[in-house]
């Protein structure tokens, strides 16, 4: 509760048509941006511990507090719980420090709307080929693609990542989530285990946007 | 500098030789469809009376009609059973992804712009135009807040006799979500990512503004330029269109319930979260 209060305190402020449009003085702007960081930050600890009750039932826990019962400023991931479900919040900009930095991790999509749908997952990389699995072991198609230049260039990007993986997340439940394990394909080694041919997404008769509406 | 091509199994697009989008290919049909960058040059007022303002955080005011960016960009393909891309540059501080995924129907433009050049002491407001041989009749659409889609009429107000002092930002309206226009045989929408300024100043063309940067107070109360930087340089700012482009059929689902269908799954997009498992083995995980 009192994460999910620092952000309904944060959109509370943000109210202002200011905030919405950003015509506020630069430095209230930056002070919103500040505000907005910090509460999304907070709010990642009730994600995790969500995320870690729905894939496994037995943990039960609060939301980390401080001893002073405020909320944790940034909470590191708890090495109790099984996942540690972080966020990336700077993908717009094509930095994600875990995807760039791990040979082997998970991604997981929840998806907030009342039908199923799918994504095109783009995370940043920085090795060639990677196996991509969902949790039936089937082996989802990936392609790895250059980031432009442009973007590699942008002056406070700090990130090494060089490329993107890029795969379809499909049939992501409603209101519920899909996790892939994806694992860099470091040696011929591993392309000879995996020499089996990537499965391609279920090749649908209509694009996949008619499909939905077609179920509806 | 030849003519370049990517798609999918739905639709194809192509580069004309000078680097820009010109048509777009479904069922074999091939329409005109170019996007470009434009930019207007901020107004620079005295501030001291209404009609002389600055065009500033409260006010788009442009001084003239659009500038182009280049005659030519450079672009590089990518392709591949995933996704297809044509990365191109129009400028130091202009670029842009096309890009066509496998299993969709819709055009991503994943734009980014900045740091914005004012060494010649010039404001500049930038928008992404896209051009159609719609004849649109100086009608087009605009979302009110990601909801219903308001009729728009080019140099027009309902409920008065319009004389027009200012010819573009007099035409241009709040783009929440979407903005479109058709006529009886096309439809060209343009869903964005973030509210925008938007319009359509010519029958066929659509335009929405992605970034500006002005050098003087509007005089309405911040005393301040719109002039955010970070590290010291021009504000970069990166976005994404998607642009659903086809034949106005009455079939279902109709182009509308398509658009409003994409434009749930962009605006409320699956949370992604991340977890490290170098530690675990693929069967332990499952």
């Amino acid at each position: 509760e009192p994460h999910l209060n620092v952000l309904r305190e944060a959109m509370g402020v943000m109210q202002h048509h200011d905030a919405i449009t950003g015509t506020e003085k630069q430095h209230v702007a930056n002070d919103y941006a500040r505000m907005l960081n910090r509460a999304v930050g907070a709010c990642g600890a009730n994600t995790q511990a969500v995320l870690n009750q729905i894939v496994d039932p037995k943990f039960k826990r609060s939301a980390p507090r401080s001893r002073s019962g405020l909320p944790v400023e940034h909470p590191a991931p708890y090495p109790q719980y099984k996942f540690a479900f972080e966020s990336c919040h700077l993908l717009n900009v094509s930095k994600c420090e875990l995807t760039e930095s791990k040979d082997s991790f998970t991604v997981t999509l929840y998806n907030p709307l009342a039908h199923a749908g799918h994504e095109y997952v783009r995370v940043p990389v920085n090795g060639e080929r990677y196996i991509v699995r969902d949790y039936r072991n089937v082996e989802v198609s990936s392609q790895v693609v250059p980031i432009p230049a442009s973007v590699l260039n942008i002056p406070y990007r700090f990130s090494n990542a060089t490329s993107e993986l890029v795969f379809l997340a499909n049939e992501l439940p409603p209101l519920g989530f899909k996790s892939y394990f994806v694992t860099r394909a470091i040696d011929s080694l591993d392309d000879f285990i995996h020499e089996a041919p990537s499965v391609a997404p279920t090749p649908s008769e209509q694009p996949l946007d008619d499909q939905v509406t077609h179920w509806q | 500098s030849q003519e370049v091509t990517i798609g999918n199994k739905y639709l194809n697009v192509s580069f004309d030789s000078n680097g820009f989008l010109s048509s777009i290919t479904i069922d074999g049909v091939t329409n005109r469809l170019r996007q470009t960058f434009v930019y207007y040059e901020g107004a620079l007022g005295n501030n001291e009376e209404f009609r002389n303002r600055s065009s500033g955080a409260y006010i788009f005011r442009p001084n003239g009609t659009e500038k182009s960016v280049t005659e030519n960009v450079q672009v590089r393909v990518v392709k591949g059973a995933t996704v297809q891309e044509v990365h191109q540059v129009f400028s130091e501080w202009i670029s842009q992804v096309v890009r066509i995924y496998a299993d969709e129907s819709h055009i991503e433009f994943e734009w980014m712009v900045g740091p914005i050049p004012v060494e010649d002491g010039v404001g500049k407001e930038i928008v992404s135009r896209f051009y159609t041989a719609a004849q649109s009749g100086g009608v087009f659409w605009t979302d009110a807040n990601g909801r219903e889609m308001i009729r728009r009429v080019r140099n027009h107000r309902d409920t008065w006799n319009l004389d027009l002092m200012e010819k573009i930002s007099g035409n241009y309206y709040p783009v929440t979500a979407r903005i479109a226009l058709e006529d009886d045989n096309l439809r060209l929408a343009v869903l964005n990512d973030r509210a925008q300024g938007g319009s359509s100043l010519a029958d066929g063309s659509l335009e929405l503004m992605v970034h500006r940067r002005l050098l003087h107070d509007d005089a309405f109360g911040v005393e301040e330029a719109l002039n955010e930087k970070a590290f010291g340089k021009g504000l970069v700012a990166r976005g994404k269109h998607w642009v659903v482009f086809g034949a106005k059929k009455p079939v279902s689902p109709t182009p509308e319930a398509r658009e409003r269908f994409l434009q749930n799954r962009v605006l409320l997009p699956n949370w992604m979260f991340f977890s490290d498992v170098t530690e675990f083995k693929y069967d332990d995980w499952q």
